[in-house]
């Protein structure tokens, strides 16, 4: 499904490169559930954004689906992200005007969903996360963690193809956690491709397989036998 | 060092009434280190604004040295944080604009320190979170965990008597969130006060002991031998 080869993203500050990711190359077949581990600063968003089609990289080619992404315009690539991935941030992205039912209920808005169907699969898609006494809540009447939630509901709500999550446990405590992941887990047993970017241990350990970064390169692969 | 009796806080959404803390009564004394647990939404990030004076209860007293809060203007409340609390927050609150140096070097601008003292200091506290090499980019050029480690050496910056961490690891690899911990202990050690607010089992139990939160009640206290 996923087809990385050579990926190198620099970014220049104050007349210095810094080199986001070099050199990485890697294949992630459909169904898989990787995780992404490594310190702060290693590259782990970037990698995942580039995957997502949110980043172009700055040399390299990306092949998703045997398509090449840097033959895309940006209308096909959001064309892509908006009915084949789904995508967790690290920081967020809420609608801040909208309640946890409207930034769930958005990515439907975009897909021409009527307005019934998407207030019912919102609705069910906020109890899957434990928040369906917080539906009519705006972001700023949320915790961070269940703010994290409404991402979670949000990326998941258009059944996509390939599931990206950047530290989707990070703000919650280790119950919550939990549940998320074997609500993600049911889906990637469904056929849902995942990658997840996580600092948590117990959740890199529940994948097939696990990318260590270091540094802006991959500096390790672990089977999950070996785990 | 803090008093709180009977503190209760309170919103309205849509016509009903949420109960973000309920009666919560505790003590703090100087110099301890505590650490504050419990489920995503359970009120711990309002218990610690609070304590913070950047929140106002809905009910019950809190006197801070003493001192009943609820008698203090918002410039006088503005004036106490400046001068005697830090804080990290747990939605990092950075002015896009500035470089990590010049977000770390905020509160020493308002506290009328002169130019060449604050790029040094704020140089060597961005160095003891290791963010030496990241001093120039601005938080849109830096990690989520790297964002975080801005906050934390704003916060220590200006040699606070009270230190407030809300999910001071969160965004960090276990290795990061180490090396934070200990500078936060080095500082507990010299009297630095500190409250940690943390879904990290790992840093809850170096404290000396820990609140457990649940549902806006504190349901357990747990002693530092205990644990
Ligand atoms: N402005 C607000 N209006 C209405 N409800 C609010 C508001 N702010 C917070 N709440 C509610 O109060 C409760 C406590 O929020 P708080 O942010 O203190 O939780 P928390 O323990 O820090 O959670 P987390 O671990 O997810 O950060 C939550 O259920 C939240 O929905
Ligand atoms: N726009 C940018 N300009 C310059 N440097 C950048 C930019 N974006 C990211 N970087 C740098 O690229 C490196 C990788 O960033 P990335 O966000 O991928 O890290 P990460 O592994 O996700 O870290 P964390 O665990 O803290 O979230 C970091 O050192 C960061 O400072
Ligand atoms: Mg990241
Ligand atoms: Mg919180």
């Amino acid at each position: 499904m996923i087809e990385l080869q050579h990926i190198v993203k620099s970014y220049e500050v104050g007349g210095q490169p810094i080199y986001a990711l070099r050199d990485t190359s890697e294949s992630i077949q459909t169904g898989e559930y990787v995780a992404i581990v490594g310190p702060s600063g290693s590259g782990k968003s970037t990698l995942l954004n580039i995957i997502g089609c949110l980043l172009r990289p700055s040399e390299g080619s990306y092949l998703f689906n045997d398509e090449d992404v840097s033959q895309l315009d940006d209308q096909a690539l959001s064309q892509l992200r908006q009915h084949q991935i789904g995508f967790i941030f690290q920081s967020f992205h809420l609608v801040p005007r909208l309640t946890a039912l409207g930034n769930v209920a958005l990515p439907m808005v975009f897909a021409g969903i009527p307005a019934s169907e998407r207030q019912r699969r919102a609705q069910e898609a906020l109890g899957s996360v434990g928040l369906a006494d917080r539906v009519h809540h705006r972001p700023n009447q949320l915790s961070v963690g269940q703010r994290q939630r409404v991402v979670i509901a949000r990326a998941i709500i258009m059944q996509p193809s390939l599931l990206l999550a950047d530290e989707p446990t990070g703000n919650l405590d280790t119950h919550s956690g939990q549940q998320i992941m074997e609500l993600l887990e049911s889906l990637n047993a469904k056929g849902l491709t995942m990658i997840v970017v996580t600092h948590d241990s117990h959740v890199a350990r529940r994948a097939n397989r696990v990318l260590v970064l270091g540094d802006g390169n991959i500096v390790k692969r672990i089977q999950g036998k070996d785990m």
